[in-house]
């Protein structure tokens, strides 16, 4: 009986790896905001640079997304639910991780770092002060870059649409990560055996910020002052 | 779908990373 437990350990210490490893090697490239320098510095200039820098990381997450072990087998309209339920949701959770080594500031991308002053010029602060509070909580944790990439998948398959087609595929597709992340702090963090149950209970904060994030940036959309690429547009819309 | 054009083509798209 022992030598069967250590075997059934020792196989989904494999599974485990085997799915961290996929999502550590599907990650998306850094990226860059690359800003106008001929445009003024103004909350337009800031909102225009988001924006601009979002439509391109949804490209980069939606390849992403489909080196999800399992997600390309989903029907496409059920690809598509998800991805427009947590879009923001994984938006966000790659600025938190990114900011993680920040002193209070949110790190967009490698050449965009904007601090609480600069958030409150461009009527972000609100949303600055709300992601800072979920780095915060992981910093305090030390999550690690395993524990980032399969709650991001888990992000992505726990989106809660209402409109799924399949859901026990899509529930198969949420089984397999999260026991990745239960399989990961079983073998990485043995001493505390509620991290995988703390790393799920920050979802629902970042949940909330993503819905205040899809708000603010509707609110601009209908402001028709900055300019927006259709993929972040189709995707404001799905919500 | 018809509303998701890029979405749709990007999920559609045999390559997996470039849009």
């Amino acid at each position: 009986l022992p030598q069967m437990h250590k075997r059934t350990r020792t196989e989904s210490y494999i599974a485990e790896n085997k799915v961290v490893s996929h999502l550590l090697g599907a990650e998306p490239e850094k990226v860059y905001a690359m800003h106008d320098p001929a445009l003024p510095d103004d909350d337009i200039k800031a909102l225009t640079t988001l924006c601009d820098l979002a439509d391109r990381e949804l490209v980069l997450n939606i390849g992403w997304a489909k080196h999800l072990p399992g997600f390309s087998s989903l029907s496409l309209p059920d690809q598509m639910r998800l991805l427009q339920s947590a879009w923001m949701e994984i938006l966000i959770l790659r600025v938190v991780f990114r900011s993680l080594d920040a002193q209070d500031c949110l790190v967009f991308a490698e050449d965009y770092v904007m601090d609480a002053e600069q958030a409150k010029q461009t009527g972000l602060l609100e949303l600055h002060g709300a992601i800072l509070q979920l780095v915060r909580k992981y910093r305090a944790m030390g999550l690690e870059r395993e524990e980032f990439v399969t709650l991001k998948a888990i992000a992505l398959t726990n989106s809660d649409s209402m409109h799924i087609e399949d859901i026990d595929a899509v529930q198969g597709l949420q089984d397999c990560v999260h026991e990745a992340l239960q399989d990961y702090e079983r073998s990485h963090h043995g001493n505390d055996p509620r991290r995988a149950g703390k790393l799920i209970m920050t979802l629902p904060l970042l949940r909330q910020i993503s819905a205040k994030a899809v708000q603010y940036f509707c609110s601009v959309k209908q402001d028709g002052r900055v300019p927006m690429h259709k993929l972040f547009l189709e995707l404001l819309e799905a919500n | 779908t018809e509303r998701h054009k890029i979405l749709h083509r990007l999920l559609q798209d045999s390559s997996p990373a470039d849009g």
